[in-house]
């Protein structure tokens, strides 16, 4: 088990230094097991440095900082040990433009590189421009959700009902 | 092992049969406040053995069977089904043989759940055996719920080392 | 002191059932304090229906729908006892197109019955509009915040500029 | 009593000297992730008395003053203040003579922090009461940091009785 969590630890370190800096377009970040020798008992750190800023604790990082470096954290225990589903849940919502657009390139590059799929739940219009398949869930009941699977070319008329719902 | 569909009924708001093809790459799914998303990821979770009671946001298990509305009855059961394509035969012994496995997973009112393996009643751990080895378990850091996103950020360096124990 | 605590429960509730009836289109909501005889010591618990649901506890509630009670309490003892200041940090965050239009409207009607200033952070292009006046904060200077007035001609372009950053 | 206009120094990410006018109605603030919206709010609930170091998301309290960029040295000094305008002369005592009242909190590294009213020290208790009188508290519900909304909701019965009270 002590030797699966340092190959672990390599894989994901590497992984996250690199998403790191693709997610915020620079900057330093890596991780480090502190508090014990022994590896099945230490501790986990993450050290994250956007670019052009000094090192601070993970605290002080904004609620956009605070997502990407988890997205990337995330992504790095993916990439070192790949599952056949990743399911996210309104990840984007704290996120500006320009960092979900960042946040899309990086699935599809990771879903054209390995056989996962994915479940995306997003209230986001750029997120659902960038869907493979789109998946609509209303209540036209109320209380009684029903899934429509909703053609590329209605997806437009999908925005827009969200909008008016 | 692939998942390749998901099916509903009885599990909180989607009282009616309902499936959910996942298909290769990116699936959306996109709908109002309150319609039904987030309910579909725990019924992901749920299917692959998920055992604690506060992760699907309710105070008991039961609280996952649909509990009526002003024009529909309350039900006595949930069922959720995964169906997995082993056509590559990596799926863990005794399921190895099988090219399609399907886990189905049932809770009905005062007596508990139960699992299935096509068709077969088996034990709990068996199923999350399945998942721990060839897929990814109920726990997994891949399955990301609503505002738990910086939940790793936010933990401490022993909970965070656990979450790297579970995807090793 | 208990007089106090009973006057404000009473007028906080009456508010909140009416801003929760608005914001969901219908449903029920109030308030009860629970476990004590003496206010004072009491627990506060709120019970949350949307439209068309059966009563159910708070954590079943869709991560939107706890939003738009936990905004309908929050303005509700507002109302009750009205501050020169209210903030609101992406509360727009968790909203799809339809609720955002709703908080929108009611942050209007609020700020026209009363002379409270409201701080409204947002990354939603709908809330943006929304505003009478608007501020940029821009790290031109990498790790150095400056604030820049946006006059609302001009808002067109920080939205392209968001998008673009 | 009115908020007018708050001004930061060396306060987290705003080392320059910034004015915000807090006009009537709605005044919304926008900008990338990480530019330093949230700080902004942070600086509001400092001035009006904030002692927990935790809600200001640091350490200890010093961590709001500038600590410095690849191309700038940190700073030892942060200081904000804020405007109000008192022409209705409804400030608490004794406070309620002047038309404006300007509240000022300094922190120095390794000196402590200090609360100053129109040039002249005063102490915490004085600013806490001024701002829980006559406008809102440091920790008012009307002040929503980023991500906490649905903490009512979340919270215990007795810590909602409690924000209850804050707001009486
Ligand atoms: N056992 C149950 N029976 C019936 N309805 C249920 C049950 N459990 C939860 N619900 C309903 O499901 C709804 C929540 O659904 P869910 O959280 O999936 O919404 P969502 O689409 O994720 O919304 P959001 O965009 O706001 O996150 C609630 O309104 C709740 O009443
Ligand atoms: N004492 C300090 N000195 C310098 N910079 C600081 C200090 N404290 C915090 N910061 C910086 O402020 C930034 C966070 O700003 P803030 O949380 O206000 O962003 P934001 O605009 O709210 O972003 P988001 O949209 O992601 O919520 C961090 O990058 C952090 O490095
Ligand atoms: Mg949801
Ligand atoms: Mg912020």
């Amino acid at each position: 088990a002590r030797e699966r969590i340092i190959k672990t630890f390599d894989a994901v370190n590497t992984h996250f230094q690199h998403l790191f800096k693709r997610l915020f377009g620079g900057g330093e970040a890596y991780l480090k097991l502190i508090d014990s020798e022994d590896p099945l008992d230490a501790g986990l750190e993450i050290f994250a440095q956007p670019p052009g800023k000094s090192l601070q604790s993970l605290s002080l990082l904004s609620g956009g900082e605070q997502t990407l470096t988890a997205l990337s954290m995330i992504f790095a225990m993916f990439l070192a040990n790949p599952a056949p589903v990743c399911v996210l849940d309104e990840v984007d919502a704290p996120l500006d433009d320009a960092n979900v657009d960042r946040v899309c390139g990086l699935l599809e590059e990771m879903s054209a590189q390995c056989a996962t799929r994915f479940l995306i739940i997003t209230h986001h219009r750029m997120t659902m421009a960038r869907m493979d398949r789109l998946y609509g869930v209303t209540m036209a009941e109320r209380g009684i959700s029903q899934l429509v699977s909703v053609n590329l070319a209605a997806q437009g008329d999908l925005l827009a009902h969200t909008k008016a719902a | 092992v692939q998942i390749q569909r998901l099916r509903l009924s009885g599990f909180k708001s989607f009282v009616d049969k309902t499936e959910l093809d996942i298909g290769d790459g990116l699936n959306g799914i996109v709908g109002p406040n309150g319609c039904g998303k987030s309910n579909l990821v725990e019924a992901l979770r749920w299917v692959m053995g998920e055992n604690r009671a506060k992760h699907m946001r309710g105070g008991e298990m039961e609280d996952v069977i649909f509990a009526g509305t002003s024009a529909r009855p309350a039900r006595s059961i949930a069922e959720v089904s995964l169906l997995l394509d082993n056509s590559d035969g990596s799926a863990p012994h005794p399921f190895g043989g099988s090219t399609q496995i399907e886990v189905t997973r049932r809770i009905e009112r005062d007596k508990g759940s139960q699992y299935l393996v096509n068709g077969k009643v088996v034990r709990a751990r068996d199923v999350q055996m399945l998942f721990a080895d060839a897929l990814t378990g109920a726990h997994s850091p891949a399955l990301v719920s609503q505002g738990r996103v910086t939940q790793l950020i936010q933990a401490k360096p022993t909970e965070r080392r656990q979450m790297l124990e579970e995807s090793a």
